[in-house]
């Protein structure tokens, strides 16, 4: 089974990329699930055409006694064949935020869900990899860290790479490298892959089908029935099958990071 | 007193925005204060031409032990007068994310800073506002929210606005209004801000100098010494200092936020 965990900071593509990588899989036959793991619960919306119910959301019709809930009322199915759950996040302002990531990840386990499918992918929120936000990096073995060319997604990228150098030491994934997404090539993001040990998985250039995914609901391989433009997912989900080498990867000194890339 | 709490998602501007403010305070001889509330410790960088030692840097210099630490230890002199603050963050993976946050702002009470400034610009991480990210709110008596006209900025303050209704209930501060940032106007800000029952205080143009300032080290003070650019942030300040409407929010249900902003 192959359990990958992707992070980067809010708004980098995590998601759209997680939702067509799920599809890739899906469409070789794998037999799929993705979990999002951010507060924004939008992490499946493409796969299944809506906003589905949230672990939170459930949890709270139940006082929150996780041993009354049924695996049917978070996994829904979704396109391709990959199954589809989200966790959400409790309101902002009243505990921790990454609590229900955390209790998510412990249900699933309940459910025995971990022998079920041959690939599982959590996307989760990597701008703060504290409390419930870093428990996906216990239960993944590899992880993707989603980036582009400029400072700040190269910086939270960077406290990632601290999260999973500190979390592989009680079994937590390591990494198997980043994407450049909304790219045209990996101008900053190659050079800071490779400093930490690590290497650049993929490209994945600015699209505007892409952007309007978020209205659309699709996918890529709905977007272009050809294959042309889902091309990098489709790839990099065989090699990922195939398996790519995975490192503990040796992050910057953050001062470093600001004297190296300062602005954008 | 002023006391300003500046939330948004990471990225989005609010270091720029609050150093500029803490600035045209300080040129308007308001004795000010700025104190950077994010794990990535850059907010007061304009201010001081540098990245000043932060305060868990500090604390785990004398092993946590918060009865040692002097006050010039973590406050530190800036440009126009204004002093500056960093709490920094724990490494990723460890720990709360917001904890140092928590503490920083205990330690200036200790230092009984808040009767020394006339103006408190508290800049803050608003992708979770929980554990110590939300200590500032407690802290504060308004707050200012800085979006722009896309959907992941509206999302978040739209989170950040549920935490100012919960700790208001126990005396937090409330919102003074949001700024549109790198925006021509306020085609998605404004409507959302009239909804939430608040207000659009200033529309800030995307500028190149400004972009550019983390490798300058500049305030718009110093690009523009004819103070034009900087026209935004002084008349914010006089604003601030006569005093504007503060209102409790109402955030908007999650999901129809989602059906009224889908896609950028
Ligand atoms: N390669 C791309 N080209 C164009 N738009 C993209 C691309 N990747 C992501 N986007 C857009 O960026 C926005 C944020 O993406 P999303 O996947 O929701 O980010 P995250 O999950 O990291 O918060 C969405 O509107 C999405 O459509
Ligand atoms: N009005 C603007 N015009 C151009 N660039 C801007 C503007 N506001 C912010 N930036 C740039 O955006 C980047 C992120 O800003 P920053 O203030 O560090 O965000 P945050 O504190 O919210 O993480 C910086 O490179 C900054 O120079
Ligand atoms: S551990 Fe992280 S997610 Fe939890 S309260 Fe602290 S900052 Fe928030
Ligand atoms: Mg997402
Ligand atoms: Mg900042």
């Amino acid at each position: 089974m192959l359990k990958i965990a992707v992070y980067g900071k809010g708004g980098i593509g995590k998601s759209t990329f997680s939702s067509n990588l799920s599809a890739a899989f899906g469409r070789a036959g794998k037999k799929t699930i993705q979990v999002g793991c951010d507060p924004k619960h939008d992490s499946t919306f493409t796969l299944t055409g809506n906003l589905i119910p949230t672990v939170v959301e459930v949890l709270s019709g139940c006082k929150f006694k996780t041993d009354e809930i049924e695996r049917d009322e978070i996994i829904f199915k979704g396109k391709f064949g990959v199954d589809c759950v989200e966790a959400g996040g409790p309101p902002a302002g009243a505990g921790c935020g990454g609590y229900v990531v955390g209790e998510t990840v412990k249900l699933l386990e309940k459910f025995g869900v971990y022998k079920d499918y041959e690939v599982m992918i959590f996307d989760v929120l990597g701008d703060v990899v504290c409390g419930g936000f870093s428990a996906p990096l216990q239960h993944s073995e590899q992880v993707i860290i989603v980036a582009t060319n400029d400072f700040d997604s190269i910086f939270a990228a960077n406290r990632i790479a601290t999260a999973i150098g500190i979390k592989q030491k009680t079994g937590g994934g390591t990494l198997a490298g980043l994407v450049a997404n909304r790219a045209s090539n990996a101008e900053l993001v190659g050079p800071y892959a490779a400093r930490i040990g690590s290497s650049v998985l993929t490209v994945i250039p600015e699209n505007d089908g892409v952007r309007k995914s978020r209205l659309t609901a699709q996918t890529v391989f709905e977007q272009d029935p050809t294959g042309f433009i889902g091309g990098p997912w489709t790839n990099l989900a065989q090699r990922l099958l195939a398996g790519v080498p995975l490192v503990v990867p040796t992050p910057i000194p953050e001062r470093e990071l600001f004297s190296q890339l300062g602005a954008d």
